[in-house]
C-alpha cells in the first residue's frame, strides 16, 4: 500500500536522525 | 538546490542526510576519543522501524505486478537491513567499550547505509508509481491513434465513452504528480502540457464530428477535415509524450533550476 510504505520509511528516517543526534550530542560535548 | 525530486522523498531523507553528513564531519574532524553514550535504545528504535519497513516492502513486492519493482526493491531492502545490523553491532561493541573505534566506524557506515538504502527503496517505489501514470498516458495515446478510423457517430460515442474516463484519470494523476515535484521547471512543463491537452481535447472531438458529418454528406472537404483532425490528435499525442518524458526525469539540471 502506497501510504504505508512511505509512512514506515518516514519512521526509519526519524529514528535514524534521532540516533545520530544522540551520538552527536555526546561527541560535541 | 534540492537533491530529492519529490517533496515526499525530500521530507523523509533531507533531515537524515543532514544528520549523517554532520556525523561524518564530526567523526573526521574530532576522532576525539570521548566515551560514547549507551545507544541501545535509539538503535533498537531504528531496528524496529527497519523491521516494519522491510515487512511492508516485502508485501509491496509480493502484491505488485511491476517486474522492475520486483527486481530492484529486494536489494534496497537488503541494504537497509544490513545497515541496521551494523548499528546493532556498533551498539553491542560500545556496551563493552565506550571508546571503541570500530564501533564508531560501524555507526557511520550503518547510518549512511540506512540513508542510502531508504533512498533506493523510496526511489524504486516512486519509479513504480510513475510507471503506473505512464501506463495510463499510453492508454490515452492508444485511443488517440484510433481517431483516424472513427467514421460514424456511433463509433464516436463509443470512442468518447472509452477516452473520457481515461483522460480524466491521467489529468488527475499528472496534476497530483506535478504538485509532488521539487523541480520547478519540470512542474511547469507538466502544467503547460496538461493545459494544452485539456484545451485540445474538445477541439479534437469537434473536428471528429465535422469529419463524420462531411463524409455522411457526400465527402466534399473530407481530406481537409481529416487533416485537421489528425493535426489535433498529433498535437495531443506530442503533449502526452512530453509528459511521459518529464515524468521519468529524476536528475537535476543546475542551470535549469537557476
Amino acid at each position: 500500500d502506497t501510504g504505508e510504505m512511505v509512512r514506515q520509511a518516514r519512521i526509519v528516517g526519524q529514528a535514524t536522525a534521532q540516533l545520530i543526534q544522540n551520538i552527536k550530542g555526546e561527541a560535541e560535548k | 538546490m534540492p537533491v530529492f525530486h519529490t517533496k515526499t522523498i525530500e521530507s523523509i531523507l533531507e533531515p537524515v542526510a543532514q544528520q549523517v553528513s554532520r556525523l561524518v564531519i564530526l567523526h573526521e574532524e574530532a576522532e576525539d576519543g570521548n566515551a560514547m553514550p549507551d545507544l541501545g535504545r535509539p538503535v533498537q528504535a531504528v531496528s524496529t522501524a527497519v523491521t516494519n519497513l522491510v515487512k511492508v516492502g516485502k508485501e509491496t513486492i509480493n502484491s505488485s505486478d511491476d517486474a522492475l519493482l520486483k527486481q530492484d526493491m529486494p536489494s534496497a531492502l537488503q541494504r537497509v537491513e544490513g545497515a541496521s545490523r551494523l548499528l546493532e553491532e556498533a551498539s553491542g561493541l560500545l556496551k563493552q567499550d565506550p571508546y571503541s573505534g570500530p564501533a564508531r566506524k560501524k555507526l557511520i557506515e550503518g547510518s549512511r547505509g540506512i540513508l542510502q538504502g531508504t533512498s533506493s527503496l523510496l526511489l524504486c517505489f516512486d519509479e513504480s508509481e510513475v510507471r503506473k501514470i505512464i501506463r495510463e498516458c499510453k492508454r490515452v495515446l492508444d485511443y488517440l491513434a484510433v481517431t483516424e478510423v472513427i467514421e460514424t457517430m456511433e463509433d464516436l460515442v463509443h470512442f468518447l465513452k472509452n477516452l473520457s474516463p481515461c483522460l480524466s484519470k491521467v489529468s488527475r494523476e499528472i496534476s497530483a504528480r506535478e504538485k509532488e515535484l521539487t523541480h520547478q521547471v519540470h512542474r511547469e512543463i507538466l502544467v503547460r502540457c496538461l493545459e494544452q491537452i485539456k484545451t485540445l481535447a474538445p477541439i479534437l472531438i469537434c473536428s471528429m464530428k465535422i469529419f463524420i458529418h462531411i463524409i455522411s454528406q457526400g465527402g466534399k472537404g473530407a481530406d481537409e477535415a481529416a487533416e485537421n483532425r489528425n493535426y489535433l490528435s498529433g498535437r495531443m499525442s506530442d503533449e502526452l509524450n512530453e509528459i511521459i518524458r518529464v515524468l521519468q526525469l529524476t536528475t537535476y539540471d543546475e542551470e535549469e533550476w537557476d
